[in-house]
């Protein structure tokens, strides 16, 4: 039974497509068939994982618009059981385009039941908004997972994403739900990291992984050379971190 | 006479407010009489100098919507040289409520001119996005500052941003410069830094401000306490970083 989450949260670079592409490659190393979708018009996972953006002959925003076929946009990638389906600048018009599309915010969801069930684990990296993308992935997911950056203003911004999130369950997807708010850029060598995390662990609790990802230079060097940091610099503290929370997310699934 | 700039990247989480509270206290330490005006609704440039945000009686949306003379909206901070014009959350509703106002894109600038001969320096915060509040503080200024993060995305959306800029000062403001370059959050430790930072003074050559920004925890922190760093932690390499990015913007001037 295929899980499905959304990696999400409308604040800019606070690890959301590091951690779309490292805890997909995790999950994949550890024998579970991953599909990465990425849906954010600037394509970072999409070269994060080593292709060339704008020469994809089919994107999401094609598989979106209806001028291919899903499987036809599906990639595979130096990993055997993690595939992708990449995004570029194309996908900027999108928006605009499937505003008047009837059930627009079901598009995503509908084209994935082809493939859905070819796989254990499907990942979706979002863009830093809240616009009609961020709304089919989160009506087209089963959950969805929050990073938030280790900084001082980790937590702002987040009652609008938890309304946004609340107002899907409602009207368009009532089983969504939290998969978990996952720390990152936690800086060792400061206060300032542990006042954050011990701070929104006493606002989310058990919804806090127990995993956080460090500060490793190794996780902003990767996308850089087009590979996963488990392949980059698999001793690395950042791919330990995935790797664990790669467990963690699947010990959850087995409850 | 009055140099008005604006920070601006449409990327979040680059050091747009870090550079806006500290470049403006800076500035007003060195004895410069300097304007922070905070036009982003999440007001983090404001509760960065201290104040409660939803207690503030007047800020820039009652501003630019007429609700109050722009003098009732300025505040005094703890540096005697620097005032602060505060942003809340109402203010995002503007967005909307100002798009059929005619010269929609010149409120700001119109309603500067009252005050703005009481400065030597107006900075002004912007939102991480390219709507019509970044218009409007495009089309005040005469000049732009852009800060850009040590990482490997760094000039990612940057295409974007300068045409953006261009348009403006095509169709708006033909007087808007650029007025400087920031590279923010250098990590000495690694390469992935330097290789940013060469990479951008290869294509933006004097532009790039000599002055770079370290990751200096101090700077994480300041806000926390409500303090720029120029009080929080003086002696702290973010504070001298930020004083010598103020020598080098008054050098710029007065060339
Ligand atoms: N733990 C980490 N250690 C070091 N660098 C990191 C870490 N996590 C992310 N980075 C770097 O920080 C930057 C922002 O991360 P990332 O792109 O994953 O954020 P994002 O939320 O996807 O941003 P956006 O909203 O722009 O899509 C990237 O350059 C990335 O390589
Ligand atoms: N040089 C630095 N060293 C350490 N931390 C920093 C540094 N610069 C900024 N930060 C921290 O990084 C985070 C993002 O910085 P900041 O809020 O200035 O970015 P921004 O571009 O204004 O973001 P947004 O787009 O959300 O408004 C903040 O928590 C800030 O305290
Ligand atoms: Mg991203
Ligand atoms: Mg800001």
């Amino acid at each position: 039974m295929v899980k499905k989450i959304t990696i999400v949260n409308q604040k800019g670079g606070v690890g959301k497509t590091t951690t779309a592409v490292n805890l997909s490659a995790s999950l994949a190393v550890l024998g579970k068939k991953t599909l990465l979708i990425d849906t954010d018009p600037q394509g970072n996972a999409t070269s994060g994982l080593g292709f060339v953006k704008h020469e994809l002959k089919f994107t999401i925003y094609e598989v979106l618009t209806g001028q291919c076929d899903i499987e036809e946009a599906i990639l595979n990638t130096d990993i055997e059981d993690l595939h992708l389906i990449g995004a570029n600048v194309n996908l900027a018009g999108a928006t605009v385009e499937l505003v008047d599309v009837p059930d627009r915010e079901f598009i995503l969801k509908n084209k994935l039941r082809k493939v859905e069930d070819d796989y254990e684990y499907i990942l979706i990296d979002s863009p830093p908004s809240l616009g009609l993308i961020t709304i089919n992935n989160l009506v087209a997911s089963d959950s969805v997972l929050i990073p938030l950056q280790c900084e001082y203003y980790a937590l702002e911004g987040m009652s609008e994403l938890l309304d946004t999130i609340y107002l899907v369950q409602k009207n368009l997807n009532p089983h969504l739900k939290l998969e978990g708010i996952l720390m990152t850029m936690f800086d060792r060598r400061t206060n300032l990291s542990k006042q954050v995390v011990e701070e929104v662990r006493s606002y989310f609790g058990e919804k806090v992984y127990k995993t956080v990802i460090p500060r490793n230079v190794k996780l902003g060097e990767a996308p850089s050379f087009g590979k996963p940091v488990v392949l980059y610099a698999p001793s690395a503290s950042g791919a330990q971190a995935y790797l664990e929370l790669a467990k963690e997310v699947i010990a959850h699934g087995e409850e």
